[in-house]
């Protein structure tokens, strides 16, 4: 494709071609988008996050991340549907335009590139990061389980072989510290929401503690809205809850660690499960997917540039 | 590239915790080499896993004879992958 409006967004695509997207965006919508490179993967492959912003010093901002698991390919291709929803109803939606007319909203569209490149080209199956383990043939670590928060609890292994290992310590994994560093020197993102497949669910904290987060009770009404407005497009049943109520019990993820960072809006979301596919969704299911999870996004960014704190 | 020929993707819905935790054991047993996809989570909710060919046999016989049920979610994995791979490539093509 020559620009972003030929892009086939009906189509998953390769590593390159979602480097080359982003590239395009940036150029056709300068005053809007930038890219910022905030570190790079273990194979030196750069960790590019897109900026959308108004202008602005150091606004407030909402934090978007589609693919630190990398066999779930609808996250990084919804992430790119995002990416385009951004500038085009920017200016013409009244809800989005306020929000960028106050904030800044980042968008990490494949968190693992090293994994996502591995599953095009060796292993679609792949989920982890590509780093070796020492003293292990098996290669490495669930980055959704390396963040500093309860890590190495109940709810991630020890073990380099399997697919939940959590890693030799808290954000070994560059792609875990990039995004550290970058939440840390910011200061002010107000809302973190990390996307992965397949299970319809949205989650908050907690994962490694039965604990209630703090602002559960906000946290659970927001998240009630946010899949009653994603179910008005197509019907699609979610479920919601703390992570650990939802599922089981995960210690090391991301919005944990977001959450604990001060950042009170914190969700987790699965994506599409038609309960045929499972990771192999059909890619004429990335745009209804991308469509309707839209939604549930535009409700929390909502909240949060209604309720600052 | 990896090939997942002959791998097959079972759906196995819990019915009490006694089933659960049988499944449970599942991920232990190194040896099958099973991939969970949708992890054990609560009873009548779905568990999703990626069973090699060699290991077939073997999980299905373990579900039957703890009284599990099961479905087969997907027949031959690799059908599928070459079906996306296929999508790709002739989407890619078209601009030729």
């Amino acid at each position: 494709p020559r620009n972003t409006d030929s892009f086939d967004y009906t189509q998953y695509h390769t590593l390159s071609e979602i480097y080359s997207f982003q590239d395009m965006l940036v150029a056709e919508n300068p005053k809007l988008v930038s890219k910022i490179v905030i570190g790079q993967s273990y194979e030196n492959r750069p960790l590019n996050v897109l900026k959308f912003s108004t202008g602005g010093t150091n606004r407030p901002a909402i934090w978007i991340d589609t693919g630190i698991h990398a066999r779930e390919w609808i996250t990084q291709a919804s992430g790119t549907w995002f990416a385009k929803k951004l500038v085009t109803d920017y200016g013409t939606d009244p809800a989005l335009t306020a929000i960028l007319n106050n904030m800044d909203i980042f968008l990490e569209i494949s968190v693992n590139p090293d994994g996502f490149y591995y599953t095009h080209n060796n292993n679609r199956m792949w989920r982890k990061t590509r780093k070796p383990n020492s003293g292990s043939s098996c290669v490495g670590v669930d980055p959704n389980r390396n963040w500093d928060a309860g890590f190495g609890l109940p709810g991630a292994s020890g073990n380099p072989c399997s697919e939940t290992y959590h890693g030799p310590k808290a954000e070994s994994e560059s792609e875990v510290k990039a995004i550290v560093d970058f939440v840390k020197s910011h200061g002010n993102i107000k809302a973190f929401i990390s996307i992965h497949s397949y299970s319809q669910m949205l989650m908050y904290p907690f994962g490694y503690t039965t604990t209630p987060a703090k602002d559960d009770a906000e946290l659970h009404s927001l998240a009630e809205k946010a899949i009653t407005d994603l179910a008005s497009l197509y019907g699609t049943s979610y479920t919601y809850g703390s992570l650990i109520d939802t599922i089981y019990q995960a210690s090391g993820i991301t919005i944990d660690w977001t959450y604990n960072q001060g950042i009170k809006f914190s969700y987790t979301f699965e994506l599409r499960d038609t309960g045929r596919y499972g990771f192999i969704l059909p890619a004429n299911q990335i745009v209804p997917t991308a469509q309707e999870t839209w939604l549930a996004l535009m409700t929390i960014m909502d909240h949060t540039n209604k309720n600052p704190y | 590239k990896e090939s997942f020929e002959g791998h097959q993707v079972l759906r196995i819905i819990p019915k009490d915790d006694i089933q659960l935790s049988l499944i449970k054991e599942l991920e232990d047993m190194i040896h099958f080499e099973v991939d969970f996809w949708k992890e054990v989570t609560r009873v009548n909710t779905p568990v999703d896993v990626r069973v090699p060919f060699h290991s077939l046999q073997s999980v299905k016989i373990y579900l039957e004879t703890q009284g599990i049920e099961y479905s087969i979610m997907i027949e031959d994995l690799q059908v599928m992958l070459d079906e996306e791979q296929k999508e790709m490539m002739s989407v890619a093509r078209a601009p030729e």
